[in-house]
């Protein structure tokens, strides 16, 4: 998968 | 969560207690880029507004309430509590240079084009370069303390260990982003000149001094 939202890193 | 990233994030949370107790042992914000950490505290304002719409883990909400606790705290002992000791004829860089562009480029370039979204890419693009006013105080000045030398070497660290991080995601996970990976290269890079003084001189010993 290309990114996906939600953004899990900080 | 691999150990790339937990490294990186406890290397951030280094940075910024390296700072606040600087400040607040020595009583005093000499060295510091106000510009830099007014920069950081609109980062992590714009990038966390997820909080209230997104649950990821315990761990994800509780390090983004710190860091924009901590980068308020910072602001708020710069330019109110010990105002007096700041270096404001050093910290001359425009942060709108950087506040425009980096939010231009996060309106053409991001992910989807929603309020949130570009908030969250603008906020990506403006961390990788909002550690310049700092750079650009230590240039002036010529020199910098072992401690804000500390701070800067555990601050660049962080993103660096990102980059270890994604590679790791990309392959373990078939996961990447594109704007992430880009502008935490660009970040990293920014730090490449400082890292090498870092290591060749403060490690050894000796102040962070600027060739004349």
């Amino acid at each position: 998968t290309i990114f996906e939202a939600p953004h899990d890193e900080l | 969560m691999n150990i790339f990233r937990l490294l990186g994030d406890l290397s951030h949370l280094l940075a910024i207690i390296i700072l606040l107790l600087k400040i607040w042992k020595t009583r005093s914000c000499a060295g510091i880029s106000g510009k830099s950490q007014i920069l950081f505290a609109i980062v992590y304002t714009t990038r966390y507004l997820d909080l209230f719409t997104t649950f990821i883990s315990a761990y994800n909400t509780f390090m983004k309430i710190i860091f924009i606790a901590t980068s308020l705290a910072t602001v708020f002992l710069m330019y109110v509590k010990f105002k007096a000791t700041y270096d404001h004829n050093h910290d001359t860089f425009r942060i709108e240079f950087l506040i425009l562009p980096a939010f231009v480029l996060a309106l053409l370039i991001n992910h989807e084009l929603s309020p949130v979204e570009v908030l969250w890419t603008f906020s990506i693009y403006l961390e990788s370069v909002a550690i310049l006013p700092q750079l650009f105080l230590v240039s002036k000045t010529g020199e910098a303390e072992s401690i804000t030398s500390h701070y800067l070497f555990a601050l660049g660290s962080y993103r660096g260990l990102y980059l270890f991080n994604w590679i790791y995601r990309y392959y373990a996970e078939d996961h990447y982003d594109l704007i992430a990976i880009v502008a935490g290269l660009v970040q990293t890079v920014l730090y490449c000149d400082f890292f090498y003084l870092y290591i060749t001189k403060v490690l050894k010993g000796k102040k962070l001094q600027l060739p004349a």
